[in-house]
């Protein structure tokens, strides 16, 4: 078998230890799920291609995946797209599992017209595509020829209206790629079956409304995506959750935004540290912190280090009573887990009244060392 | 890296070369914490199980990797969910290492960009890597001098792809400095005032390096990342339950 793990008899259980005698191809079809070749007049395949790959994943990440659709652009050859789809996923007979080849006179013309094309960028026509391994047409062993209605553009090509093949990326993308110019006429969000962001001509695919990535100017395209109950709020991926969950130091939210931006440094107030907890912002009182805390406080915003810490009294007749949070009794028993966890609501509030106010500094990066610089010095 | 030259061991001490079984070097990296380093996410095409791949820092020589090398297995891979094959769009995932690194002279992280620090176009910054050197694939690692290039100019050399506000492009009209394959998920970082480097872009796409085709090299735009970033960071290491 090809592969290092393969099944003894092509059916058997995989991953058995190859006999070394056993040269036996398992060779076996399996429906084509490459985009780029979804319109052929056949849908089963079989691996190693004619270029060497050995699986569509790896054809598809193929350098010539990317250029013949590009090639086919050019016009060079009207069947180009249909030559290198059955070099990229080789027709299967499912009675004979054996694969099918291009005929020769298809290979032939392929590299006559394009290759050329080819040599103007200084590329090489694929050399694993050596003619003379295919058979002649009209010989005893079959081989393919583009039939009648063979579509000349694959499902990742735009159709001008000219016939020409240019790649969807360029429809409506504000270049004229078509030599008739189609490719940027009803470019119209409904015309192309997208959804229009609201306020402005931005097009969008529908499955990226309500995906957690907002898209449109106004991010309009993430809004009114959940309807959570009054005890609930929404995460990021618009699922709810009951708002005690929030910051307490679990994932709720299968995407974990529960616990995202739960410590804050706040900077008009000179970086006193605040903490949502259950939704509601928090001061830290001062009375238990310590230089670990700190630490994990810096780290956990990503902001490096402490380079400074200290105990800010509470501004007195701030409107509404102040909520505090608490260092926990056991904070140090609850390692790898974020400061909000590390934190607890008391009845009473802050005896001292003083609140947490934290700068932090980077920590060493981009430094080179100058070792081996000037090792050796040597008089010239 | 096409026109450039051999670096001296301990240059770029965050470089790092991203290894999987029998291929060996396949993709570089860049170290930006003990636990962490950054690649593209088309290197993990067809590979994406963690245990799969190693990471080695403190190399020079490919070949040799010496007494200053240190190699970590990879604990999580965490492709960008918006990663785009086809236009290679959100090229970018975060690796979390399975034990933190001994920070040395050769072994030492780079800075990531404040929230919306960008290079100015016509800054000069440095690429590196052992790719493709257009007649032959290096041991030792090489290094080029890039110039960062606008965005507008830079859609101008590419008509066949769309550049998005997740790539940052840097070389020479005349690709005769570049990155190439092999060099993918590398570093493009530039120097600052203080003499401290901070990494702008991981070098992701650009023409065929090695044919007549000009124009400079894609990378992507890591300030674009950085918020990305540090959420990964801080939701596997604080958020493991």
């Amino acid at each position: 078998c090809i592969s290092t793990s393969c099944s003894s008899s092509c059916g058997g259980g995989a991953n058995a230890v190859c006999d070394p005698r056993n040269n036996s191809s398992c060779t076996r079809c399996e429906p084509i799920s490459l985009e780029l070749c979804m319109n052929l007049p056949y849908n089963l395949t079989s691996f190693p291609n004619h270029l060497g790959h050995l699986s569509q994943r790896e054809s598809s990440v193929s350098w010539e995946a990317s250029l013949f659709p590009a090639l086919v652009q050019t016009g060079c050859y009207q069947y180009l797209m249909f030559y290198a789809c059955t070099l990229l996923v080789p027709k299967c007979d499912p009675l004979t599992l054996q694969r099918v080849p291009p005929c020769r006179s298809l290979c032939r013309n392929a590299k006559e017209k394009c290759e050329s094309v080819l040599g103007i960028v200084g590329l090489q026509w694929p050399e694993d595509s050596d003619c003379s391994q295919f058979p002649e047409d009209g010989g005893n062993s079959t081989c393919l020829l583009p039939e009648d209605g063979v579509d000349e553009c694959s499902p990742s090509h735009f159709k001008c209206r000219s016939g020409r093949c240019v790649l969807a990326t360029k429809r409506c993308d504000g270049h004229v790629d078509c030599d008739d110019h189609s490719d940027e006429e009803h470019c119209g969000c409904s015309e192309r079956a997208l959804w229009e962001c609201p306020g402005s001509k931005v097009c969008i695919q529908s499955s990226m409304i309500c995906d957690g990535f907002p898209d449109c100017p106004l991010l309009v395209d993430e809004a009114n995506c959940s309807t959570c109950r009054d005890n609930e709020l929404p995460c990021n991926n618009h699922q709810c959750v009951h708002r005690t969950l929030w910051c307490d130091g679990k994932k709720h939210c299968s995407d974990s935004s529960d616990e995202w931006d739960c410590v804050s440094l706040s900077d008009r107030a000179g970086s006193v540290l605040t903490v949502f907890r259950t939704a509601a912002e928090y001061q830290v009182c001062g009375d238990e912190w310590n230089h670990e805390l700190s630490q994990l406080t810096c780290n956990q915003l990503g902001l490096g280090v402490p380079a400074s810490v200290s105990m800010v009294p509470d501004q007195p007749g701030v409107p509404g009573r102040r909520r505090w949070l608490h260092v926990h009794p056991e904070w140090n028993l609850r390692n790898a887990t974020a400061l909000q966890a590390r934190l607890e609501k008391r009845s009473h509030a802050c005896h001292s009244r003083r609140r947490v106010s934290l700068l932090c500094t980077r920590e060493d990066c981009g430094l080179r060392s100058t070792v081996g610089m000037y090792r050796h010095r040597k008089k010239r | 890296i096409l026109g450039g030259r051999v670096s001296r061991q301990g240059a770029w001490p965050w470089q790092c070369s991203l290894q999987s079984g029998q291929s060996g070097h396949v993709c570089g990296c860049v170290l930006i914490g003990r636990k962490w380093a950054l690649t593209v996410a088309h290197c993990f095409e067809g590979r994406e199980s963690a245990d799969l791949w190693k990471v080695v820092l403190g190399l020079n020589n490919l070949d040799h990797p010496g007494l200053h090398s240190q190699t970590r297995g990879v604990r999580s891979i965490l492709v960008h969910p918006r990663y785009n094959r086809a236009v290679v769009d959100y090229d970018i995932s975060v690796v979390q290492l399975d034990a933190e690194i001994d920070e040395t002279p050769f072994v030492r992280p780079v800075c990531l960009p404040g929230a919306g620090q960008l290079p100015s176009p016509d800054t000069y910054c440095y690429i590196t890597g052992w790719g493709h050197m257009g007649n032959r694939m290096p041991f030792k690692l090489q290094e080029g001098e890039v110039r960062i290039i606008s965005f507008s100019q830079c859609q101008s050399y590419f008509d066949m792809k769309t550049i998005t506000p997740r790539m940052l492009c840097a070389g020479y009209d005349a690709g005769t400095v570049d990155s190439c394959m092999g060099d993918s998920g590398g570093p493009l970082v530039c120097e600052d005032a203080s003499g401290r480097w901070t990494l702008f872009g991981l070098t992701s796409w650009g023409s065929v390096c090695f044919s007549k085709v000009l124009g400079p090299g894609v990378y992507s735009n890591v300030t674009h990342f950085t918020p990305w970033i540090r959420r990964q960071i801080y939701v596997h290491t604080y958020l493991t339950n």
